[in-house]
């Protein structure tokens, strides 16, 4: 039997709301030790969506067997918005689950909304992604980084990202013409998830598709700041840091003709 | 122009 419960139904809200327009049908992987984990590609296999829940996230946690829950993410989000952010919200299922049971309880236990959600068999590719080296890694406010994401992708369907020692580059060519931002280092003293950290063993010059970039921002409500690491050529990782877990997108780079 | 890779040429299957 599962059962997780989170000491807020917010965190599920965001998660769910954060990925939900790329991938549709996800399965979560539960066990006691590991708590709950995800592995989804999007239909074009450009970005993959990594979640990890330790079992350090959830108020209480116990999972007697592991278990595979597939969900339709469109369906669980349904459900999701019966409850508020400030409920508990505890998931169950059973060992061989049909269903999983979405209870929301508010904190003065005066109201319980339960719902069942049917699960589904879904077959899905999973990706081996080992630990990675990367040319460079930056941190930086996840609110700046949307910002940009948004903002650059009126310009182009693509958006270069260039790194060196102490500034990030960020460049859009377009129909009606060109953009670029430069956001450079700096440490903020007042409030340190300000400020703007560059790790750098080599200049990195890489380009995305600037839809996918707006996805992967949709997870700025779930963390303060994101974590990107880059390597010429290869697929980038965006991370955002959940307490005792994380979201993490990796996304294919575009290349030149 | 440039061209969208996809994942799979980098990550193998489980």
């Amino acid at each position: 039997m599962l059962e997780g419960k989170f000491e807020s139904a917010s965190l599920m809200k965001r998660l769910v709301e954060a990925i939900k327009d790329s991938v549709k049908l996800c399965n979560f992987n539960c066990s006691q030790t590991k708590g709950i984990t995800l592995q989804a590609i999007d239909d074009s296999r450009v970005l993959l969506i990594s979640l990890k829940l330790d079992p350090g996230c959830f108020e209480g946690f116990r999972c007697d067997k592991n278990l595979v829950l597939g969900l339709d993410l469109e369906s669980l989000s349904k459900v999701l918005k019966q409850g508020n952010n400030e409920d508990y919200l505890t998931l169950i299922a059973e060992d061989a689950p049909d269903n999983l049971l979405v209870v929301f309880e508010d904190p003065k236990k005066d109201r319980i909304s339960e719902f069942s959600l049917k699960l589904m068999d879904i077959d899905s590719d999973v990706l081996s992604i080992e630990d990675m080296d990367h040319d460079c890694s930056i941190t930086l406010p996840s609110s700046d980084f949307a910002k940009v994401a948004r903002d650059m992708r009126t310009l182009s369907e693509s958006l270069q990202i260039l790194v060196t020692k102490d500034s990030v580059k960020f460049m859009a060519s377009g129909p009606i013409g060109t953009g670029s931002v430069i956001i450079k280092a700096h440490t903020d003293l007042k409030d340190g998830k300000e400020s703007i950290k560059i790790d750098l063993n080599k200049s990195v010059n890489v380009t995305f598709g600037a839809k996918y970039l707006n996805d992967i921002v949709k997870a700025s409500t779930l963390a303060e700041t994101v974590t990107i690491k880059l390597t010429n050529k290869i697929p980038a990782l965006f991370e955002f840091k959940l307490q005792g877990g994380y979201l993490r997108y990796y996304l294919a780079p575009k290349f030149d003709e | 122009a440039s061209n969208q890779t996809s994942l799979m040429s980098f990550f193998g299957k489980k």
